[in-house]
C-alpha cells in the first residue's frame, strides 16, 4: 500500500476527481494554498496498492496542466521583493509517493 | 514514531476527537471531502509511538461507524453515471499508518 | 526526498511562509485545528531533498514560538473536564519527517 499526495491547481481539481472515479481509484480532497503565490490549490490523498502507483500517476499527469501566471507584487506577500509583475510557471502537479506500514478499514 | 492518517465521517469526528483526548493521544484535524460523493468528511493526523499504533487504531474503530447513504445523481458529480438513486455504504474509517524518520518539537 | 509535515500556531504561519520563500524551500499550507483546544492552527507540507531536512527544521524552529494560553472550560470541548481556567503551553512547532519513495512533477 502507498499513499500518493498530489498537489494540483484548482482549475484541474474537478477533472482529476472525475478521472479518479472513472479509473476506480479512491481519493480524498484537501483545500490547500501555495507557499509562494498564496493562491488556493488542491491536494489529493490517494491510497492505492503498490502496483497501482504508476497508473495513479498517469491519471494525474493526464488531467493536470502547467500554466503561466502573472504574479503581481501583492500576490507575493511572502518576502519575495518584486516591483514589476513577474511571469511564473505553475506546474501541473507535484506528487509525493509515501510508504504505508499498515492500512485498516473499519 | 508513526503518523496515523485517518479519514472518518463528519458525524463521528467530534466523538473521535473527545476519545483521543480521553486516551491522551495528541491529534490534528483537517476538513476534507470525499472523491466520490464530494461530501465533507474529516481527516485526523495522529503522531504516536510505534507501540501505541494499535491503541490509536482501537480508539478510531470504536468511535467510527459505517453508514448507508442514498446517493442521488447530482451528489455523484464525478463522472459516475447514475440515473436512479444509489445505495452507498460509507465506511467507518480509512486508516493509513505512515513511517516517521524524524520527529521534532520546538 | 523527504516530506516535512509541520504543525505550527496560526500566529507564526505568515512569518514561516515568508521564511520558506526567503530560503527557497517550496511549501504548501493547510488550515487545520488542534485536537485538544480545537483552535485553528496551520500545517505545512514541505517536500525537500534528504540533505535539506535539517535546514528546513532550522527555519521552522526560528520562526515558531511556544505560547501560554489560558484555556477556559468551553474551549476544551473534547472531554477534558475542567472547571477552572487551565494554563496550557502550546508548543512552537510539531514536525514529522516522512520518507518519500517517489517524487514526480508534471
Ligand atoms: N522561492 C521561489 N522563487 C521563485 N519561484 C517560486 C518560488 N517558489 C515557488 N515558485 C513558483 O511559483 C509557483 C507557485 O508556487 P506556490 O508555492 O504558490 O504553489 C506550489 C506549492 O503549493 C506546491 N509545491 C511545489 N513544490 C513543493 C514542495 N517541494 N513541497 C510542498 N509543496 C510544493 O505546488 C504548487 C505549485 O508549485 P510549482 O513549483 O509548480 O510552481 C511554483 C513555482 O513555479
Ligand atoms: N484509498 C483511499 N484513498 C484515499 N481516500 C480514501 C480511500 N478510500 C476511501 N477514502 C476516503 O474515505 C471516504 C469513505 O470511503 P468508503 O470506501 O468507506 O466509502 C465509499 C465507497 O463505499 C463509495 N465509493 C467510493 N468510490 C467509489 C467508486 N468508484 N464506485 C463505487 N462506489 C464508490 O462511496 C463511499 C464514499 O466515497 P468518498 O470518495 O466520497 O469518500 C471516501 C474518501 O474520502
Ligand atoms: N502527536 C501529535 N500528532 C498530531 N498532532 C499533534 C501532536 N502533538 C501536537 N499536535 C498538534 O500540535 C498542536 C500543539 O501541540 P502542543 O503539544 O504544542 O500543545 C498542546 C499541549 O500543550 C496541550 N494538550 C494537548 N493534549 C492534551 C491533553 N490530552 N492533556 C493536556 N494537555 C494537552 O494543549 C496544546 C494544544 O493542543 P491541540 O491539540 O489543541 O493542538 C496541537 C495539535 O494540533
Amino acid at each position: 500500500m502507498k499513499l500518493v499526495i498530489a498537489i494540483v491547481q484548482k482549475e484541474d481539481s474537478n477533472n482529476l476527481q472525475r478521472a479518479f472515479v472513472k479509473s476506480n481509484f479512491r481519493a480524498t480532497k484537501l483545500a490547500t494554498s501555495g507557499g509562494f503565490l498564496s493562491q488556493g490549490n488542491t491536494t489529493f490523498l490517494v491510497g492505492c496498492k503498490d502496483e497501482e502507483v504508476d497508473d495513479v500517476l498517469k491519471v494525474i499527469k493526464k488531467e493536470s496542466r502547467a500554466r503561466e501566471e502573472i504574479a503581481t507584487p501583492h500576490m507575493i506577500s511572502t518576502g519575495y521583493e518584486i516591483t514589476q509583475p513577474l511571469k511564473v510557471t505553475v506546474g501541473g502537479a507535484i506528487c509525493f509517493v509515501v510508504p504505508v506500514d499498515k492500512f485498516k478499514r473499519f
